[in-house]
């Protein structure tokens, strides 16, 4: 089961904040309940899949793209400033209240929908809920940090390790030519050197057999 | 003995490789990894 | 200024679920405000540096000590199961309450501390605030797991980069070694040819020298 919490002005008394609690199965589509607290009084309703169903069909807008925009409003995964909420209280007991949501276009705004709520008959619970619910997900969040700002030293360690050896790497391979190239002349300069000997004996040789040949001629 | 060195001396250079016989990759290695660290 | 809110149960009466606010400023051992909350109403208090000193030295616990046995039971930042909580209500209005903390050694547990608190005129507005606190922290720490979030896919990015970058490096060092090898066998062998046809030349040549000679012999 998910559930969000979010703090909502609505647009006929932007100075009162409500809390305005979602919780739906996975399929938002399938329907939702809400929960409306002032921090003293809560009121409660749910939407059902068929109720979402008419209003989209009332909407002329496809289904699908309805509940991305409830999704948007009610889940605040849109931009905040393109949503309006309002809240009007029935009668005076505050048994009842209305609670609308609308998408704001340029200079038009269009109702997403609207419901009414009844007054739970212990708000106190109601609030402790959703205060534990946001500890629980403070907590959670906290864990989720810890965990990842660990993966992160332990990518930022990897990154530190396979920089050194990349290094070393490069060094290594630079040590590997200059190594070969010394050993390589030394044994290059060991064969010239014979050539240069054996050139040498040959030309010896060479003048000892034209030597006599030149004397006799 | 000193004919035997003679003999080598003819030969192969000071680091063992043969003035004559082709050398390969195997036998390039080997002699280059006998040269102790040339630094 | 700092703030934490944890759910606490009163060893009293455990089966009531209280929400406590500690607020201070940056060292709790200056003082600190505690709000305590049932979802209805609310009690608020404060801790002052002297009633600080004075709890220490009455326990004849060095100062110092006493401030981090209360981060660790107020801020729940020791072992939970080490600390207990209490709570009574003064008169039946529930204008006053008695909120007292404790430490648990083995089979012996010593009080920390106790205070007074007073009840809020509006608990809604306490509660109200307690909650878009709450929320507040929710923000903060899903923005923080984003960033964590995507300095990780960073940090994996560069992992793999440096990971191919190393297997690279590794790779051309092993072409190079063979490069250079069958460049250097090449012109090595080109030399013992050169010896090998010299050897043959000065062998001829001797041959001709000594071959009049043995004739002559």
């Amino acid at each position: 089961m998910e559930k969000k919490v979010s703090r909502i002005c609505p647009v006929s008394d932007p100075s009162t904040t409500y809390f305005l609690q979602i919780t739906w199965e996975k399929d938002l589509g399938v329907g939702f309940d809400v929960i409306l607290t002032d921090g003293q009084l809560a009121w409660a309703g749910r939407v059902t899949e068929d109720e979402i169903s008419k209003e989209a069909a009332d909407m002329e807008m496809e289904r699908e793209k309805y509940i991305e925009e409830l999704q948007k409003v009610l889940l605040f995964r849109g931009q905040t400033d393109k949503y309006n909420f309002d809240i009007s209280k029935g009668e005076a007991s505050g048994e009842c209240l209305n609670f609308s949501y609308e998408k704001n276009l340029k200079d038009v705004s269009f109702r997403l929908g609207s419901m009414d709520l009844q007054a739970v008959s212990s708000p106190a619970e109601t609030i402790r809920e959703m205060i534990s619910y946001c500890l629980h997900s403070i907590m959670g969040l906290q864990t989720k940090n810890e965990d990842l700002r660990k993966e992160n030293e332990r990518l930022l360690s990897d990154v530190d390790d396979l920089q050194g050896q990349l290094l070393k790497c490069v060094e290594a391979k630079e040590e590997l030519e200059t190594e070969l190239y010394k050993r390589f002349i030394l044994v290059l300069n060991e064969k010239k050197a014979k050539i240069r000997s054996l050139q040498q004996c040959l030309k010896e040789a060479k003048e000892a057999t034209e030597g006599p040949t030149l004397k006799r001629d | 003995s000193s004919e035997t060195k003679e003999h080598f001396a003819c030969k192969y250079d000071r680091y063992g490789d043969s003035y004559t016989a082709d050398t390969d990759m195997a036998q390039l290695k080997g002699l280059f990894s006998r040269m102790s660290n040339l630094r």
